[in-house]
């Protein structure tokens, strides 16, 4: 399903270069749940990124479903990013003119998805992550963890075969976080590829395996149960 | 040093009403690391804004250090705001077009320190929090921990007495949280009044006591040795 092959991403600034990955190489089958950890700064969002075709990767290869995505059209990568990618970003990058229920909706608008059934889709999104009571608020109405909500039910929206989720409970309470996981978890269930960046150890104990980035590189790999 | 007595903080939306604080009393002594706990959504955001003036209650009252907060003249409370309250935000809220040095320069220029004096403050902040290697990076070129490091060293680097803080570790792994957390209890020890808002037990563990906040009330007290 993808395949990342001596992955490397850098930022050149005067003349200083920025390794943010140094040859990174990984395979995630269909239907896998990869948990990726390591230190602030190792590269986990910028892999995410690239993962998630919102990022070139300055050389390597990026093969997904078979492949070439540095090959694809922009139409072909549109319509990934809108159909088969869903991506829970670290600063959720909600719309803040628009209240929760509008911001969910909107990958759906996006995918020509029609009216009748937008309406349904969005209110069960929400409900599946607690935060039905704030669909008619904006942003900066809500509290962190409940735009942690909106952003994951907004990523979760489009049934995607891949989600990639940014720290998903970096802002939850265990309550709400149990809740999130156990979506998680069903989607899982339910075939979806999943790859989840966190720095909790709870959280990563639940992939099938863990991934350990250090300074741009894979410095581990493990079985969930041994975190 | 704090004493909240009976504190309402409403939203009131067409006939909707929303308690975000429902009548909340509290004393915090000058020195105490206090840690705040509680579900997504129960006020603690809005607790940490009215205590550090940010935000006024909609009834109740507020007195710091023996004043009563409302009554404070705006040159008054803009006094408070720079020199005696330290704020570390729940999204950062970090000036984009400043780097990281310029970000934590900026309260000791709003306060009238020395130019000379000021440079090797901004070194020691980000030192203290391991991001001066991205001193001269803006907030969108580094992670979301480099920047939460950020906003910890910009709230520490007036020296204030009292810090709130809300979530300061929640994009961090365990080696940079480690290291704030050092850095909180160093300064704790030096005197500082501590208010940490967390869901992570194990932060929560290290206060003198612990306050549980639910649907905008005090639900539950405990010491710290109890989480
Ligand atoms: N401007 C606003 N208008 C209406 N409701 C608001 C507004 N700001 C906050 N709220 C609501 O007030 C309640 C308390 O919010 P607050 O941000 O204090 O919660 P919190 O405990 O910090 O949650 P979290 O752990 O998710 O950060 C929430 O239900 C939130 O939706
Ligand atoms: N636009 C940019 N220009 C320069 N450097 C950058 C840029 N974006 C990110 N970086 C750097 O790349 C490195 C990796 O960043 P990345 O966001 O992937 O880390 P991370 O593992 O997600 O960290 P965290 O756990 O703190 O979120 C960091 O050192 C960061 O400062
Ligand atoms: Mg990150
Ligand atoms: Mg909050």
């Amino acid at each position: 399903m993808i395949e990342l092959s001596d992955i490397w991403r850098t930022y050149t600034m005067g003349d200083e270069k920025l390794h943010a990955l140094a040859g990174v190489s990984e395979t995630v089958e269909a239907g896998e749940h990869v948990a990726v950890m390591g230190p602030s700064g190792s590269g986990k969002s910028t892999l995410l990124n690239v993962l998630g075709c919102l990022d070139r990767p300055t050389s390597g290869s990026y093969r997904l479903a078979g492949r070439e995505v540095a090959e694809l059209s922009d139409a072909e990568l549109s319509r990934v990013r809108q159909r088969e990618i869903g991506f829970v970003f670290q600063s959720y990058h909600l719309v803040a003119r628009l209240d929760a229920a509008a911001n969910v909706e909107l990958p759906m608008i996006f995918a020509g998805v029609s009216r009748s059934e937008r309406k349904e889709r969005v209110r069960r999104a929400l409900e599946a992550v607690g935060v039905e009571s704030r669909s008619a608020h904006r942003p900066a109405e809500m509290s962190g963890g409940q735009r942690q909500r909106v952003a994951i039910a907004r990523a979760t929206v489009m049934e995607p075969k891949i989600l990639l989720a940014d720290e998903p409970t970096g802002n939850l309470d265990s309550a709400s976080g149990a809740q999130v996981l156990e979506l998680l978890d069903r989607m899982s269930a339910a075939g979806l590829t999943l790859i989840v960046v966190t720095h909790d150890p709870g959280v990563a104990r639940r992939a099938d395996r863990v991934v350990i980035l250090d300074d741009g590189c894979i410095a581990r790999r493990m079985p969930g149960s041994e975190v």
